[in-house]
């Protein structure tokens, strides 16, 4: 489960027979240095390789092999931070999609719909973006590709007007997802706005959509947008580049959430429930 | 008192830690740490209690000197042959094709007459999203149907300035993931037959580490000659400006600063640099 960067320092471990003080410093070190490459925040880090170095030199359980032994605990104290799968459930409800420009939003509400259709689901997309070029042909051409009712109005500027319009004229879908303009903290308009769409739509799940490449800024995006809105967990993009994917466990802790999905690719079908096992190998280098 | 290698631990780790935390990456920020030590150990200061001004300065330099190029492009812009031809490229989302937009601004601020090419054939909404732009500008977009050959959308853009003495071609392509094998061919291709006489590589501001992993790919596939750093105006740190810069050696031509054309600024390594020790 570990990366080839981290098996070595693991092996010193197992070598010794017995747990030492330098080859755990040295594993928690290479630990480290993985887990900021991957983006992890510098807290974050230092507070995680902590606690493993604490629980590795603590008295080893009976018979255990020390090697398993370390990469159980790295791995369980990853697990707390990540957190297991927060897929929601399939029932009725209205999801909002939230989250910085070209983090993958529109493309996501398509797979999402696909994902609920899937399942056996009644589904509408509704083009929330009045703002971006093109947003509502974007939108409108996914939704064509997996099968999926549309509402979006082309010309209009008062978003939650239209979304409003799109509830209306996609009532009889049992899931209605909202696809919405790209935003940062700074952008007090933006910021706004979502607080008028959250309070028009009151959906059952805001879903925070992050590129998995996304650096230490992580921390006071998803700070504020659970400020502003509050949100039920996260969805990373772009997981099929060389990103590791480590701002997603500053979002999950900073929105006391869960990882929900994983976008694996452009196409439809490119989109996993959340599973840590093959995240944190991922996150370990 | 000559610095030795203790002295300089401590401050440099400092240092060091500081860069990762404003979003540099890890190894370019050992890197250069590394350099900053070598050059300042054996050297003789005044006062050891001076040592942690002495590191800052030698770190601020180092960096300063990381974005000096001879580069500019204005006057590149000025003095090249008409229609002067500019590809640019990316991984997905990371702002081409506002930033194209933004660049055709400036050049027809400053009196040129821009063609662009819609060179994504392949994303839901492109052709439409670039065509606004080029309506909004009230400039020429050249598009061809969607699945189109990318390479050929250029190549006729290109015929289209010669013929109607337009002076820069701004071609877009469809973001890509350095890791997909196909999609970097395809790249290399359009490269290959349109012929530009720039590459400019367009990343954010926004991503961590893997900003120097996707330069660093993109800069082997097709030789980027100029970088333009998007989304500045979120709440980043810019380390990535570092991390790139370094990695690549090309220089950072423009910043974006927001979503409207206006939103497009020059590069100032003193400001950036500056503000990165605040
Ligand atoms: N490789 C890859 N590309 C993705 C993934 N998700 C989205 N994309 C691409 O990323 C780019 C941006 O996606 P969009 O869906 O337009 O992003 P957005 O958040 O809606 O952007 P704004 O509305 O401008 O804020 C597009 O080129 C997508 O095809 C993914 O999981 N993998
Ligand atoms: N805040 C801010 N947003 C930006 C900036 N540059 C681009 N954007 C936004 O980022 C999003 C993506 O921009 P695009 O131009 O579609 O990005 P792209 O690289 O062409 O995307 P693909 O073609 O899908 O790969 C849009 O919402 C833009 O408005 C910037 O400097 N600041
Ligand atoms: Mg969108
Ligand atoms: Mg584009």
């Amino acid at each position: 489960k570990l990366g080839n960067s981290l098996k070595k320092s693991i092996r010193k471990i197992a070598g010794s027979g017995r747990i030492d003080e330098e080859a755990v410093d040295e594993l928690t070190r290479d630990i480290q240095r993985s887990l900021l490459k991957s983006d992890v925040d510098v807290k974050l880090v230092k507070n995680l390789t902590d606690q493993i170095k604490e629980r590795a030199l603590e008295k080893k359980p009976k018979g255990a092999n020390p090697r398993e032994h370390v990469v159980k605990i790295v791995y369980e104290e990853l697990v707390k931070i990540v957190g297991e799968g927060g897929a929601p459930p399939i029932e009725s409800q209205d999801i909002l999609l939230l989250g910085l420009q070209g983090s993958g939003k529109t493309t996501t509400a398509s797979k999402l719909a696909n994902y609920f259709k899937n399942k056996g689901m009644k589904v509408g997309l509704i083009c929330g973006d009045t703002y971006r070029p093109g947003a509502y042909e974007q939108l409108k051409t996914l939704s064509q590709k997996v099968a999926i009712p549309f509402y979006g109005e082309e010309e209009a500027d008062d978003v939650v007007s239209v979304i409003k319009n799109g509830l209306e004229t996609l009532n009889d879908q049992e899931i209605r997802i909202i696809d919405t303009a790209g935003r940062h903290s700074l952008e007090e308009e933006l910021i706004k706005e979502m607080k008028e769409i959250e309070k028009t739509v009151s959906p059952e799940n805001k879903y925070l959509v992050i590129d998995a490449s996304i650096g230490k800024g992580v921390k006071e995006q998803a700070k504020s947008f659970e400020k502003a809105v509050g949100i039920d967990g996260v969805i990373i993009t772009k997981i099929d580049g060389t990103a590791k994917g480590g701002g997603a466990l500053t979002a999950v802790s900073e929105t006391n959430t869960k990882i929900a999905f994983l976008g694996t690719g452009e196409k439809p079908e490119e989109f996993e429930e959340f599973d840590p096992e093959g995240f944190i190998s991922r996150l370990l280098g | 008192v000559i610095l030795e290698e203790e002295d300089l631990e401590k401050p440099l780790s400092e240092l060091k830690l500081g860069l990762v935390e404003s979003d540099v990456d890890y190894d370019v920020a050992e890197k250069i740490i590394e350099e900053v030590k070598e050059e300042l150990v054996g050297k003789e200061i005044k006062w050891r209690k001076d040592v942690g001004e002495i590191v800052e300065k030698a770190l601020k330099d180092a960096l300063l000197k990381i974005f000096d190029f001879q580069f500019n492009f204005d006057s590149y812009i000025q003095s090249k042959e008409k229609p002067i031809n500019i590809l640019f490229v990316g991984t997905n989302g990371v702002g081409k094709t506002t930033t194209i937009a933004k660049v055709s601004k400036y050049l027809m601020e400053n009196n040129y007459s821009t063609v662009l090419a819609c060179g994504d054939t392949f994303r839901a909404g492109a052709t439409k999203q670039i065509s606004e732009h080029g309506e909004s500008l009230d400039t020429k977009v050249i598009k061809h149907e969607k699945g189109g050959d990318p390479a050929a959308v250029i190549y006729d853009a290109v015929e289209f300035a010669e013929a109607n003495n337009k002076d820069v071609v701004l071609g877009d392509t469809a973001g890509r993931m350095h890791t997909d094998i196909n999609l970097m061919d395809q790249i290399k291709k359009i490269k290959r037959v349109t012929n530009p006489d720039l590459v400019i590589f367009v990343d954010e501001a926004v991503a961590g580490s893997d900003a120097v992993e996707r330069a660093k790919e993109f800069h082997k596939a097709v030789n980027i000659d100029a970088v333009v750093l998007t989304k500045i105006d979120a709440d980043v740190s810019g380390g990535s400006a570092i991390s790139i810069t370094y990695e690549v050696q090309k220089p950072i031509i423009f910043v974006g600063t927001g979503q409207t054309y206006s939103d497009l600024k020059k590069f100032d390594s003193e400001w950036f640099v500056n503000q990165l020790f605040k």
